[in-house]
């Protein structure tokens, strides 16, 4: 089937034809009916991130890459098993508990590994891992993202498709000579009844509702209000100061390079 | 090489019995895995099976299958079953009974709660080391995930989140209902 797709006569250049927008940013999508994009068996999209942008936990049904065009920020990739390794607190450490207990438990928190990003970074998502980004720069993220739909992981059919842990994805406009818009999409949770949902998870029924977002209307791409504290590690928690920590990442590079330089030689 | 490879190969492993049970909870129930790591020869055929009971009103957690489809096929008893797809619709939300069966497709969220004192079902998964992602419980996305994405994902407070991250404790997979939990807190 996906070889009679594959008789091509003429390449185009493509352009988004689809766009859905958030509180807090936008994501375009190209056009996967189109016959280039069956014959390769892959979905491709571009994300625009506003500042102080958190894009809502998500997993996709293909492997994807998302290459950054512009913009930094933080992200996360939730494996099932995997240790919450980044802790902002030490259990049994007599002189941390103390200070703890003056802080109040409201600074602790303990989650899997997070990383930062940068411009020209390619970030690795495989298929049915759930993942988040925060825009922690001063310029919107500009992403692009190759997902894979014909790869032996996506057993489902070849079609993109995008589960939401949270939030709701806004309605799509199909952009060019037709404008029309889709409709919404929620998240796997708004899928469950409430009382289920509370009963399996332990909690009210006032917070399921809540989970399920069926009344949000923010988006997949939210505005976060106030600060973003998680816990990374950061050089400058490190007394460097963000000159000196500029100035490190350039001789890194520089080094980087030499190094490119002398394998090639 | 063939006879090497195929004619002393294992291809039996019984999975009903209790006693090899990968996750069990006295009060919610067990499940017991068969992938290729413990019969190889799945690895040629890329499926794995689950073997799963549960008690009266417990729950499977919440979660999804990661890369597989799964065919759930009934053996005892019986559940409700509510099974979402990528569009947040509910795709099934009803009851399984003895010697029914559904297919529950890769990525789709799936929760379960048993209606009979026992429900006994096994899944076939379509491969060999099918893996799971939960949203609750002690390997579970909500875990991972760090206060304040939760926060902000569903405009709860820091309380809540740390609810939703905790709330289960130490619970994977098979959970208490949440009735008898408190009860025995209590």
């Amino acid at each position: 089937g996906s070889q009679s797709r594959c008789r091509i006569e003429r390449l185009n250049a493509q352009e988004p034809r689809r766009r859905v927008e958030s509180e807090a940013g936008l994501t375009e999508y190209f056009d996967e009916d189109n016959e280039q994009f069956e014959c390769a068996g892959v979905a491709a999209h571009r994300r625009i991130v506003q500042p102080g942008g958190l894009v809502l936990p998500k997993f996709y049904n293909a492997h994807a890459l998302t290459y950054v065009v512009q913009g930094k920020g933080i992200f996360g990739n939730v494996m099932p098993g995997c240790p919450e390794s980044f802790q902002s607190f030490q259990r049994g450490d007599p002189r941390t508990s103390r200070e703890e207990g003056r802080r109040g438990r409201s600074e602790r928190d303990q989650h899997q590994r997070v990383d930062h990003f940068r411009e020209g970074d390619i970030i690795a998502i495989p298929a049915g891992v759930a993942h988040w980004v925060y825009n922690d720069g001063e310029q919107p993220i500009v992403a692009f993202t190759v997902l894979d739909t014909s790869n032996n992981a996506n057993q489902l059919d070849s079609n993109r498709r995008e589960f939401l842990l949270a939030g709701r994805k806004g309605r799509g406009q199909h952009l060019g000579v037709e404008p029309r818009e889709d409709s919404d999409d929620f998240n796997l949770l708004s899928g469950f009844d409430t009382e289920s949902l509370a009963e399996s998870m332990g909690i009210s029924r006032d917070l399921a509702e809540k989970l399920r977002g069926r009344s949000d209307d923010r988006g997949e791409i939210v505005r976060v209000e106030g600060s973003f504290h998680i816990v990374r590690p950061s050089r400058r928690e490190e007394g460097m100061s963000e000159g000196e920590e500029r100035e490190r990442e350039y001789e890194e590079e520089e080094r980087e390079r030499e190094r490119r330089r002398l394998m090639a030689n | 090489g063939l006879e090497q490879a195929f004619c002393s190969v294992g291809v039996k492993r019984n999975i009903d019995d209790p006693r090899r049970a990968d996750i069990y909870n006295p009060n919610a129930g067990r499940t017991t895995t068969l992938n290729s790591q413990k019969l190889p020869l799945l690895r040629y055929l890329q499926l794995n099976a689950v073997r799963g009971v549960l008690h009266r009103n417990a729950f499977v957690a919440p979660h999804w299958n990661m890369n597989a489809h799964s065919i759930m096929y009934v053996t005892r008893g019986n559940a409700r079953l509510q099974i979402v797809n990528d569009r947040g619709n509910t795709a099934f939300n009803g009851e399984l009974r003895q010697n029914q069966l559904i297919v529950v497709p890769q990525n789709f969220a799936l929760l379960i709660q048993s209606r009979s004192e026992n429900f006994e079902w096994v899944a076939i998964k379509t491969n060999d080391n099918a893996m799971v992602s939960p949203i609750v419980g002690k390997t579970s996305v909500f875990k991972g995930l760090p206060e304040e994405v939760l926060r902000n994902a569903y405009r709860v407070s820091r309380e809540e989140a740390r609810m939703l991250k905790y709330n289960r404790g130490e619970e994977m997979v098979v959970l208490v209902p949440h009735s008898s939990q408190s009860r025995g807190r209590a």
